[in-house]
């Protein structure tokens, strides 16, 4: 199991000289990233709070598969409220990745992280342009988001892999991607830019001595598990996510009523379809912010009858 | 040594027991269910 | 003035070799810096003044020092030579010390200790003055009103390592822990101290005094929820009225938090964490009693 930490230098010099994603927009299909590099990337996205960071990844191709290996932080902040944040970084970027092959650190740079506090794993319009850069003149090379902030709500990591088509290439239709809540200043952003960019899978790898150290720490893991409060921890980010959710409703409430003006025959079809897309989509954000705070209250719950109602 | 660690671990229960503690858990319950209302 | 100049340079380096230092400095700042008639460039006045403040320091005349490294401080910027703005930095930290500004004193100190260029002019700073001034950024830190300023900096030099090989390490380690200090902990801390560090405060106690018993009770106000004045003045080896008023002022400079019931001579520390954390941290400690006893019954094979 650990064979996927050697690194073999002809192979990938090879795989860069054929540059088999040329061929193909849609090429890569999936990442592998290896438990040392989700750690230090969700470490360094939850470090930042509500403020975007910034890293780079490094790692190797097989086949159609991007394999991350490490991750290592920029000195940059405030990625969706910049141009091109990376370019602050390149020269840190140039040494740090020189310094690594003195150092026998042979993997090169396959692509940035970087997060999205609260609203989301999908490719700002910012981000598509940068990954657009850096598909042009660093291939192979892939975007990664993090959401720290959803990751904590929702007790597994927020975490999603892009790469975007060629510009003016026209995707084929693709089947709907897992679910997530947009928040109403967001949608606009993504909207306009989803159909640039297109998910991978992701599938994750540890090494022996990573199971090792995961292991041990499990052991003490199910004190974290029996002290934690979820609802305690995020109430922020839930009572933004209501207010955003409060925003869409009256939204829709006004599409609605004005529609509702002309009466329903006249609404074309599509048109009542949409908005009742909207309504479910509103629904359904609903019903997930409040399963997540009945699960933190039965946590407390059980906490209660586990260790206060005990009387000497 | 053993049941002396076992006595003060016993004292330690219950984990907290304070008015104020009581009024926090239960603001924090009935919001709760004022969402899980609200969303119905 | 030219002339004028070069003799009182000679008169201020005799008065050097004697160990005048006061003399010299004197000897030296009625040189006219700000005539006109020549014209001198700020290297050289800067020079002379940081000069002159060093040689006030070497008799602790913090107030005569501080006079001419505040005009120092409007021409360092414009200096090039680094040897020169090291001294400088250097009897700042020094007049900032001899103040009892500890806090900011600490700060400069600690910035000396990371120093990275060791080379000035042929002049070499080495390992040993490096440590020196580590020692007395962990020093006038201990002596810093507790508080979470000191916290901070507390924070900063228990994490860096090289704190670690120091003399004074175990008292730094017990003060970044909040644990409370005892008597003769404090005295042997004491026996590192320079002369005006152990100097007399108007109440008749020492600085270092005000300063342990101020981190006995930040440390006090974490183990216990409420104590009275008896019990806690027995604990800081001072009397109750003492305790009561130390407190008193600690919670009014928002340095700890808690409250006062005067009627039942008691105190009630606070604290910011909220009563649901506090639960998870109780949480916290159980489980790992528990840990601890399920480990010793493995050790003991039951």
């Amino acid at each position: 199991s650990d064979s996927v930490y050697i690194y073999d230098e002809a192979g990938q010099a090879m795989i860069q000289q054929q540059k088999p994603w040329l061929r193909e927009p849609h090429y890569f299909k999936s990442v592998r990233i290896s438990a040392l590099a989700l750690l230090k990337m969700v470490v360094h996205a939850r470090s930042g709070g509500t403020i975007e960071v910034m890293g780079i990844m490094q790692g190797k191709i097989e086949g159609d598969t991007i394999i991350v290996m490490d991750a290592f932080v920029l000195p940059v902040e405030g990625t969706e409220t910049r141009v091109n944040a990376q370019a602050d970084a390149y020269e840190y970027m140039v040494e740090y990745a020189q310094t690594n092959k003195t150092v026998g650190r042979l993997e090169n740079v396959v692509g940035w992280y970087h997060s999205h506090p609260g609203y989301g794993c999908w490719l700002s319009g910012i981000d598509v342009n940068t990954q657009l850069q850096n598909q042009k003149y660093q291939e192979p090379f892939l975007a990664v988001v993090i959401d720290p902030t959803r990751t904590v709500s929702a007790g597994k990591v927020e975490i999603g892999a892009f790469r975007t088509y060629p510009e003016g290439y026209k995707p084929p239709d693709e089947q709907p991607s897992e679910y997530q809540t947009i928040p109403l200043n967001k949608i606009e952003d993504f909207g306009v830019h989803c159909k640039q960019y297109y998910p991978l899978d992701i599938t994750y790898f540890k090494s022996s001595l990573d199971s090792h150290l995961l292991d041990l720490l499990w052991n003490k893991y199910w004190v974290n598990t029996l002290s934690s409060s979820p609802l305690l921890g995020n109430r922020d980010y839930v009572a933004g996510q209501v207010a955003d959710l409060a925003e869409k409703l009256e939204h829709v409430e006004n599409q609605l009523a004005h529609s509702g003006c002309v009466g329903t025959f006249f609404v074309p079809p599509h048109k009542k379809k949409e908005e009742e897309s909207q309504l479910s989509k509103i629904t359904k954000d609903s019903s997930k912010i409040t399963v997540e705070q009945v699960h933190g209250l039965m946590s407390q719950v059980i906490k209660d009858a586990l260790f206060n109602s005990i009387s000497p | 040594s053993l049941l002396r660690q076992i006595s003060s671990l016993l004292r330690r229960l219950p984990a907290i027991e304070s008015a104020k503690f009581q009024d926090d858990f239960l603001t924090e319950y009935n919001d709760t269910l004022l969402m899980t209302y609200l969303a119905m | 003035e030219e002339q004028v100049s070069v003799i009182r340079e000679g008169l201020a380096e005799l008065y050097v070799n004697e160990e005048e230092w006061s003399k010299a400095a004197q000897m030296l700042s009625g040189i006219d810096l700000e005539s006109g008639i020549r014209m001198l460039d700020d290297t050289y006045k800067l020079s002379k003044c940081v000069k002159i403040a060093l040689l006030y320091l070497e008799d602790d005349d913090a107030v005569n020092a501080e006079t001419f490294i505040k005009k120092a401080s409007f021409l360092v910027n414009n200096s090039k030579d680094e040897g020169l703005n090291l001294q400088y930095k250097v009897c700042y930290a020094r007049i900032l010390d001899l103040k009892r500004k500890f806090l900011e004193a600490a700060l400069r100190y600690y910035e000396l200790s990371q120093l990275e260029k060791r080379e000035f002019e042929g002049r070499q700073v080495d390992e040993d003055e490096l440590q020196q001034a580590l020692t007395a950024a962990v020093t006038c830190t201990i002596l810093a009103a507790a508080g979470p300023q000191r916290s901070r900096v507390l924070a900063t030099l228990y994490k860096d390592e090289r704190c670690s090989k120091l003399k004074i390490y175990p008292i730094l380690q017990k003060v970044y822990l909040e644990r409370i200090l005892r008597k003769p902990e404090v005295d042997a801390f004491a026996e590192e101290l320079k002369p005006h560090q152990k100097a007399l405060l108007p109440d008749n106690s020492t600085v270092l005094d005000r300063a342990m018993i101020e981190h006995n009770l930040l440390s006090a106000s974490k183990l216990y929820t409420n104590i009275s004045f008896e019990e806690l003045g027995a604990l800081l080896g001072i009397g109750s009225q003492k305790a009561e008023k130390i407190a008193a002022r600690m919670i009014s400079e928002d340095r700890m938090k808690g409250s006062i019931d005067q009627v039942e001579g008691i105190i009630h520390f606070g604290t910011d964490m909220e009563e649901l954390q506090q639960w998870d941290q109780q949480i916290v400690n159980i489980c790992q009693a528990l840990n601890d006893v399920l480990d010793s019954m493995a050790k003991k094979g039951l």
